[in-house]
């Protein structure tokens, strides 16, 4: 089960810009 | 004249979108020791894309209130005590929906909007990347 960090990290990083 | 670089200074929202803008006022966020504000900005977003019967989900909304809204954060500072107690007040019911944090994510666009955002186009980092 992912930490709750690990999820946020995730969250985040799902709406980072992927392409310019 | 649809340079990145046109569009960064356009809006806070174009440079956000773009990866190289993104990554250059993160940078410019951790030197002046805010990055949490950005951060939260992009979790609000990634959480607003998620699925209300994920059982993630709760956690993830959980996870963000306690890391940027509970405490004494930076984050937490910059919001209104109204919304701070209306996302408290979700996540003690359980009752999540997807545009809990939206209030929340205003709050700080217009603080980075009218700070850092504006710090950033005349920063060291920011020009020296031109």
């Amino acid at each position: 089960i992912d930490s709750e960090d690990d999820l946020l990290q995730e969250c985040i990083s799902s709406a980072m810009p992927k392409t310019k | 004249p649809d340079s990145p670089l046109a569009r960064w200074t356009k809006s806070l929202h174009s440079l956000l979108g773009d990866q190289d803008g993104a990554y250059l006022f993160r940078t410019f966020l951790e030197r002046e020791k805010c990055v949490d504000t950005l951060d939260f900005w992009f979790a609000c977003n990634g959480f607003r894309q998620m699925d209300l019967k994920d059982t993630k989900t709760l956690r993830v909304a959980k996870a963000i209130y306690k890391r940027y809204v509970e405490n004494h954060s930076i984050v937490s500072k910059q919001l209104k005590p109204a919304t701070k107690t209306y996302i408290r007040d979700g996540i003690k019911k359980q009752q999540i929906d997807s545009v809990m944090f939206d209030q929340a994510q205003t709050e700080i666009q217009r603080v980075m909007e009218g700070n850092a955002y504006q710090m950033f186009l005349t920063s060291e980092v920011y020009l020296e990347y031109l």
